[in-house]
């Protein structure tokens, strides 16, 4: 396969391209995505998020930032917020309506988002990468220079069954898989304190394990991580593993 | 959009198909597809589901069948469980590989799917789409005959913003849509007995009555259901309202 052998172009001015994948949808990879943005910006690193789901751009959302991007002599100026740069189909194409754009246009709007906006000097690059091993994602992490990925999952078979996929995709395109992280691990019920395993328990340690890939830790199933995320005021997990492994 | 209008050939022995679909992945799409199809086996309708969720088939593994399917005279022979005939990429490509085929081969699959099956005479043929309104979802709901649609959604408003996506791209190929279902409404704590509302409360409601779609109902988050899926044995709800929606 050619494409996964083409050298790929760095992006003048951004140190790392940090990808965050998973097998698929409804694991927290754009809420890991986000978070991660986040705890590098509060670490003092200049940080960017580049929203490359393009069909269910939830970013916008996420980050509580709702603006059209200006242009200047045909690059895009990235949106700010919380010391994160970012760019998202969310804010080129806001509201209701599916994206019309398929196949090529699609293909060159993914380009101009890595290339053709003004994202100034980075140290890391953040990117929210559709779910999955879809078209869209996959010629992504062909053309741009990532330095690692992160894959998310829950403990669910279904969800480690398409995840192992994800894996398979990041090392078919030589790119490094810097760990696997599962996510809504368990719930601890608010009142009672009770340990729910909704989703089951454990599967995301041994499928790392299995795959010989770093296995960056549990994160529960938390109310309070989806009202930060329905309400743009993400809660930044400052404990997590994921800003000293990819840094 | 010339797509949008071009009449959708039949399908000779499939009386009705009912397409499942999502904004998002993740909010129990798939879950919903398989019981929806059980369920109008048990009610002794002939049955058939089609996962054409072609990069993260997760049909076989929620049925609990694994094998490949034989061809006679370049027709695929579905598999057949609990009264449910069916076909996936999961047959077809099992294992960790990512799908290689993508664009007009892609398409061509699905084609084979949908008319390629030896699916015999059928009541009713569930459609498990891929999540969400990108090119695949797009295609066989702009190709195949489809009867009704339904979406699957949770209450965070993520995946509510995303369903609305959905239910217009339906809209915008004339694909009437039955109604809008609410997945993991609340969990009951199993001890406690403490409603804990994980993902949120009411926004299916509220966006299906926004909408004008009728709203299917409530499905709780329940351990059992994620337990169905990864053994294989689903639990079929026998209480959903979707079988009456939908037939
Ligand atoms: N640890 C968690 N606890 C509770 N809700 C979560 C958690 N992680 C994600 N969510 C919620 O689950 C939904 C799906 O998460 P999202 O990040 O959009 O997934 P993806 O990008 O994989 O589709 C969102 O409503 C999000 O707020
Ligand atoms: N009501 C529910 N309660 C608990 N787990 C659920 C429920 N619905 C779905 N799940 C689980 O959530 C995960 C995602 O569901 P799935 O049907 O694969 O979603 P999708 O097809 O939308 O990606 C699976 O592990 C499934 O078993």
């Amino acid at each position: 396969n050619p494409a996964a052998e083409q050298p790929k172009q760095p992006i003048p001015g951004i140190r790392n391209l940090i990808a965050v994948g998973s097998g698929k949808g409804g694991v927290g990879k754009t809420t890991v995505a986000v978070n991660l943005a986040i705890s590098l910006a509060k670490l003092g690193h200049k940080a960017g998020l580049l929203d490359a789901d393009v069909y269910g751009p939830n970013v916008p959302l996420m980050m509580g930032v709702q603006q059209t991007p200006m242009a200047v002599d045909n690059r895009i100026i990235p949106l700010e917020k919380d010391g994160v740069k970012m760019m998202s189909m969310g804010f080129l194409n806001p509201g209701d309506k599916p994206l019309v754009w398929r196949g090529p246009m699609l293909h060159s709007v993914i380009q101009q988002f890595l290339r053709g906006v003004d994202w100034g000097e980075l140290d890391h690059l953040v990117i929210d990468l559709p779910p999955g091993t879809g078209d869209v994602a996959l010629s992504l992490i062909q053309t741009a220079p990532i330095t690692g990925a992160i894959v998310v999952t829950t403990p669910s078979d279904v969800s480690l069954e398409d995840a192992r996929k994800a894996v398979n995709m990041f090392r078919q395109v030589r790119v490094e898989v810097l760990g696997l992280v599962e996510n809504m691990s368990y719930l601890i019920a608010p009142k009672s304190g009770e340990r729910i395993d909704v989703f089951g328990s454990g599967g995301g340690k041994r499928t790392a394990d299995a795959m010989q890939v770093h296995f960056l830790g549990e994160l529960p199933l938390d109310p309070q991580v989806r009202i930060g995320g329905d309400s743009g005021k993400p809660v930044a997990w400052g404990e997590t593993s994921d800003p000293h492994a990819a840094v």
